[in-house]
C-alpha cells in the first residue's frame, strides 16, 4: 500500500495538493525462487514557497522483513541504519530527546504492517524516498500469492509497479488482480510468461487513475494481487546456488490421508453474541466439508466440558446430520476451563486408536478455538503447557484459534507451537466464519504426514527444519541449507513420509554445475537469493522456536536470529531500523521495528527505553601466536 | 586479512583489518638478522558481488624466505615452491610431507596446512582455507600463524614482524558501543589514544572451516595508530 496525504486544501493544479507533487511512485518487485524482493520508491518536489511536510506511508505484508530504507532530499542521502533493539532505541531516544514516541511500523490489518516516515522540506526541494523488503512466498490452495496494497492520496504522474517473476521450474499459471480495477483499466494490467519468466506490469495514466472524467481523486485504492503457480512435473525441486541449496517439495497426485479431527469450542459466556453465532455458522460450512473417510468429535468447554459423542465419529451422512443439529444448539455458558476441553480431546484421540476406532494408517489433529484466558481448572498458562506437551507427545498438531484481541495470544501460540502446531488469530469482524473456515480448508488435506527430508551429512550444514507433521495439499515444504562439501558436484535429497497406503520415498537431485550456471545467467534477477532465503527462513524458524523455548535455549535461539538479522539487514522482532532525518525544520529521527502478533492492535506500538548492559566478559585468548588470515 | 596480535604480558590480543587493492603485496616479516623475511600477495573475490561495496582481500600467495640459507617457499591454495638454491621442488595440497633437511623442517598435512621451521628460529603454519569449488564469487585463500617468535631477531619489522617484541597497552574508559556485544574503550599504546571494540577474530589452525573465536582489541582504520607509519609503507613491489 503506498498512501500519500497531505493536509490542507487542494491546488489548483490536480496533481500539486498542498504544494506538493508526488511525480512518481514505482513498486518493482523481483521473485525468484518464491523469494520475493520488493523495492517501493516515490519521488516528490515541494511546489510552494514555504517548507512543507511530506508523508511516505507503505503497507508491507506481516510476513515480509524490511532490509533497507533511504530518503533522499536535494541528492543528500539519509539512510535507515538496522541495529539490535535495544542499541536502536538507545541511540533513538538520545537522538529525539523527548521521551517515547510512536514507531515508524504498526501493526494495520490482518495482513499488513503499516510503515510511515514524514519529512520536513524546504520549498523548491526533491525527496526521493526508497523501502525495501523481502519476503518467502507461501504456497497456499496450489498457488503463491503475494499482494501489493495500492493506495496513493492523490493522482501521480508516473505510477507503476513492476513484477518481475523467474522461476526455474517454469511457471504453469499467473493472475493478477486488483481490488480497485475498473473495465476501464483492466486493459492497462499487463500480465505475460513464457518458460521461466513471467511479468506483470500496472501503469495507468493520470486519466485512467481519475475516478472520473474531470475529478481530481484516485481510484487507485486496494489490493492489487499476483497469484501463480510453477511446472509440478517432479515432487521435488532441488536448487544450489553460490553455497546454499534449498529444496522445494510438493508432490501431486497422491491420496488424501484418512483423517480425525477434535473441535475444542470455547462456548464461555464472552463467547455470547457474535462470536457464537460466528462459531456456529463455520462449524455448519466445515461440516459440509468433512470427508466421508474422515472421523471427527466436537469438545465444548464453559466451566464443564461437554462432548458431542463420547468417541470419534465417522463422517456419514447420519452423523453429520446430527452434528448440524448438535452445533445449531450449541450455546454459551459459564467461565474458561480450557485445559479440561484440550485434555479431554487428547484422550479422545489416544482412545480411539487403542481400540481401533479409527485406522491406524490415518492423521490427527485438535483444532480449538478460544476467545478467553483460562480460569477454571488449571489455569496457569505454564503449568497447561506443560500438562497438553507431556499429553499429546507429539502425535496430534495442535492449531490454536484466538478469536478477538482480549485473548493471550502469546499464550496460544506457544501452546501451539510446542505440539507441532500454528496458532491464528480470528478477527472479530463480519467475515469471522469465512476465516474459520479458511483455516480449515488449509489444514483439511493432509496428504502425507512425518515428513522427513534428508541430506548427506558431510555436504550441508545449517539446515532449515527438515522434519514436517504433514504436508497439505496445495501447499509446499521448504528447506534450505548451507554447502559444506567443498568438492559437491550434485546435492541427493531423500524424503520420506507416510502416505495413504504406504510408506512412501522420494529422491530428489540437483546438479550444482547446470543450476548454477542457469542462474548465474538471470543474475539481474535476484542473484544472491537462495542465501537469503536460506537467512529469511533460518530467522523466520529460529523467532518462531523461541517462542516456545525457555532459558539457555531462548537466549541461545535469540542470539542466532539477532546475529542473522544483523548480518542480511532484516527488520526483525529482535532488531530495529533508524532513520535518521535532516536536522533542519524540526525533523526527528524515526524507528521502525517489527510488530508482532502477539502485540497486534489497531494502535501505535510504542516503545519502552531500556538501558545497555555495561558488564562485559574479557576473556582472554587460550593460546599465544601472531596471525594474519581471513574470514 | 585480519591480523591478531598476541600480548601474553597482558594475556590479551589485539587485532586489526587491512583493507587493500587484490594484487598488492605486504611485508609481514623483515628480519635483517637471520634474513628472514615473509610477504604475502592479497586476492580478492573471483568478481565483485553486485551488493558488495567493500571488497575483503585474503592471501593468495605468500612467500617465506631466508636469504642466509638462499632458500625460498612460495605458498598458493593451488601449489607448494620450496627453491633450495637451485633446486626446486614442487607439492601440491594433496601430499603429505614430512621434509626433514638441515635447518629447515617442512610439513604438509594434507589440504588442511603446512608447518615450516627454520633452524631453531620461529616456526611458519600457512592455513589452506578451501571454499566450494563452484562458488562464483569466493576462492581459496591462505593463513599465516607465527609461532616461538621472540626467536627472531629484535630488528624484526614487517606488519607482523613489528609485534614481535613486548608492546605495551593500556585500556581504559570501558562504555557501551554500537553493538551491545562489543564495547569500545580507549586504548593508550606507543603514545597514541585510540578508539577500540571489543571483539573476535578467527584461529583457524585447528578447525579451518569453523575457527576458534579469539577475543581481542580491535583497532580501526587498518590498525592506525597501532602500527609503525601507515599500513601503505609496508606495500613491496614483488612476493620475494
Amino acid at each position: 500500500l503506498v498512501q500519500f496525504r497531505n493536509i490542507k486544501k487542494r491546488n489548483a493544479d490536480d496533481v500539486i495538493i498542498n504544494g506538493i507533487e508526488f511525480y512518481s511512485i514505482k513498486i518493482d518487485c523481483r521473485v525468484t525462487s518464491r523469494f520475493a524482493h520488493n523495492v517501493i520508491t516515490s519521488r516528490a518536489v515541494n511546489r510552494a514557497n514555504i517548507s512543507k511536510e511530506v508523508i511516505f506511508d507503505v503497507d508491507l505484508p506481516k510476513t515480509a522483513f524490511i532490509t533497507n530504507f533511504t530518503m533522499t532530499i536535494d541528492g543528500v542521502t539519509y539512510p535507515g541504519n538496522i541495529k539490535e533493539k535495544e542499541v536502536a532505541k538507545k541511540q533513538y531516544e538520545k537522538a529525539v530527546s523527548k521521551g517515547q514516541t510512536a514507531g515508524l511500523v504498526k501493526a494495520s490489518g490482518r495482513k499488513t504492517e503499516k510503515f510511515t516516515v514524514s519529512v520536513n522540506i524546504a520549498a523548491a526541494s526533491k525527496v526521493t524516498f526508497e523501502l525495501t523488503y523481502e519476503e518467502l512466498l507461501k504456497r497456499q490452495f496450489g498457488k503463491y500469492e503475494m499482494f501489493i496494497k495500492v493506495k496513493p492520496k492523490q493522482l501521480v504522474k508516473n505510477f507503476e509497479v513492476q513484477v518481475n517473476i523467474f522461476e526455474p521450474q517454469g511457471i504453469r499459471e499467473l493472475e493478477a488482480e486488483g481490488t480497485f480495477i475498473t473495465n476501464e483499466l483492466s486493459d492497462v494490467i499487463k500480465k505475460s510468461f513464457s518458460g521461466k519468466k513471467g511479468h506483470v506490469s500496472f501503469k495507468p495514466t493520470l486519466n485512467q487513475q481519475r475516478t472520473c472524467a474531470n475529478c481530481s481523486t484516485t481510484l487507485l485504492d486496494g489490493d492489487f494481487t499476483i497469484k501463480y503457480d510453477v511446472e509440478r512435473g517432479k515432487p521435488n525441486d532441488l536448487q544450489i546456488v553460490n553455497g546454499y541449496f534449498v529444496h522445494f517439495f510438493a508432490p501431486t497426485d497422491l491420496q488424501n490421508l484418512p483423517k480425525n479431527v477434535v473441535f475444542v469450542i470455547d462456548i464461555s459466556g464472552s463467547m455470547s453474541g457474535r462470536e457464537i453465532e460466528q462459531t456456529r455458522e463455520a462449524l455448519l460450512k466445515i461440516l459440509d466439508d468433512i470427508k466421508g473417510d474422515d472421523y471427527f468429535n466436537f469438545i465444548l468447554f464453559g466451566s464443564v466440558v461437554y462432548t458431542w459423542k463420547d468417541t470419534l465419529v465417522k463422517a456419514t451422512a447420519e452423523n453429520l446430520e446430527e452434528a448440524r443439529k448438535f452445533v445449531r444448539a450449541i450455546h454459551t455458558e459459564g467461565a474458561t476451563n480450557l485445559h479440561g476441553g484440550l485434555m479431554r480431546g487428547i484422550e479422545m484421540l489416544n482412545t480411539a486408536y487403542e481400540k481401533n476406532i479409527v485406522p491406524q494408517r490415518s492423521t490427527s489433529i485438535i483444532i480449538m478455538l478460544t476467545d478467553g484466558q483460562p480460569n477454571v481448572g488449571l489455569s496457569d498458562p505454564q503449568q497447561i503447557q506443560e500438562s497438553v506437551k507431556k499429553a499429546i507427545q507429539e502425535k496430534y498438531p495442535l492449531y490454536n484459534l484466538g478469536f478477538g484481541y482480549g485473548v493471550d495470544y502469546n499464550f496460544l501460540e506457544k501452546l501451539a507451537l510446542e505440539n507441532k502446531g500454528l496458532a491464528r488469530r480470528i478477527y472479530p469482524d463480519s467475515d469471522s466464519a469465512i476465516q474459520l473456515q479458511g483455516f480449515y480448508d488449509e489444514v483439511s488435506n493432509p496428504m502425507l504426514s512425518d515428513v522427513e527430508l534428508n541430506y548427506p551429512e558431510n555436504s550441508v550444514s545449517d539446515l532449515t527444519n527438515n522434519n514436517f507433521k504433514h504436508f497439505y495439499d496445495g501447499s509446499e515444504i521448504v528447506v534450505a541449507g548451507r554447502i559444506v562439501d567443498n568438492d559437491l558436484n550434485s546435492l541427493t535429497a531423500d524424503v520420506k513420509a507416510q502416505g495413504a497406503d504406504n510408506d512412501v520415498t522420494f529422491i530428489a537431485q540437483g546438479d550444482v554445475k547446470e543450476i548454477t550456471e542457469a542462474l548465474q545467467e538471470q543474475e539481474y534477477i535476484f542473484g544472491d537469493y537462495t542465501e537469503r532465503l536460506w537467512a529469511y527462513l533460518t530467522i523466520q524458524q529460529l523467532l518462531e522456536k523461541r517462542i516456545a523455548a525457555t532459558g539457555d535455549e531462548k537466549e541461545n535461539l535469540t542470539a542466532k536470529a539477532l546475529e542473522l538479522s544483523l548480518k542480511y539487514k532484516f527488520v526483525t522482532p529482535l532488531t530495529s531500523m533508524i532513520v535518521t532525518k535532516p536536522e533542519d525544520y524540526d525533523n526527528q529521527a524515526g524507528l521502525a521495528d517489527k510488530p508482532i502478533e502477539a502485540e497486534a492492535r489497531s494502535a501505535p506500538v510504542t516503545h519502552q527505553v531500556s538501558s545497555v548492559s555495561s558488564s562485559y566478559r574479557l576473556s582472554a585468548p587460550p593460546t599465544w601466536y601472531t596471525s594474519v588470515d581471513g574470514d | 586479512p585480519h591480523f591478531i596480535i598476541s600480548v601474553p604480558q597482558k594475556e590479551d590480543a589485539l587485532c586489526f583489518n587491512i583493507n587493500e587493492n587484490p594484487g598488492a603485496v605486504l611485508n609481514l616479516i623483515k628480519d635483517p638478522v637471520t634474513g628472514i623475511t615473509v610477504n604475502g600477495q592479497l586476492i580478492g573475490a573471483r568478481r565483485t558481488s553486485n551488493e558488495a561495496k567493500i571488497q575483503n582481500t585474503y592471501f593468495g600467495k605468500l612467500g617465506i624466505a631466508n636469504k642466509h640459507l638462499d632458500l625460498k617457499l612460495t605458498v598458493t591454495p593451488e601449489k607448494i615452491t620450496l627453491q633450495n638454491g637451485n633446486e626446486k621442488s614442487v607439492f601440491n595440497w594433496l601430499d603429505s610431507i614430512n621434509l626433514q633437511q638441515e635447518g629447515l623442517t617442512l610439513i604438509i598435512n594434507k589440504e588442511k596446512n603446512l608447518v615450516l621451521s627454520l633452524g631453531g628460529g620461529a616456526s611458519f603454519v600457512v592455513v589452506l582455507h578451501q571454499v566450494w569449488k563452484k562458488h562464483p564469487l569466493h576462492q581459496d585463500f591462505l593463513g599465516l600463524y607465527v609461532m616461538d617468535s621472540h626467536k627472531l631477531s629484535e630488528q624484526t619489522h614487517g606488519l607482523l614482524g613489528q609485534f614481535f617484541h613486548p608492546i605495551d597497552f593500556n585500556i581504559v574508559e570501558i562504555h557501551p558501543g554500537s553493538d551491545p556485544k562489543k564495547p569500545d574503550a580507549t586504548m593508550i599504546v606507543k603514545n597514541n589514544e585510540l578508539t577500540v571494540t571489543r571483539g573476535w577474530q578467527k584461529d583457524y589452525r585447528k578447525d579451518t572451516k569453523h575457527g576458534l573465536d579469539i577475543p581481542c582489541w580491535f583497532v580501526h582504520n587498518s590498525g592506525a595508530g597501532l602500527i609503525d607509519g601507515v599500513h601503505t609503507d609496508y606495500i613491496v613491489s614483488s612476493i620475494f
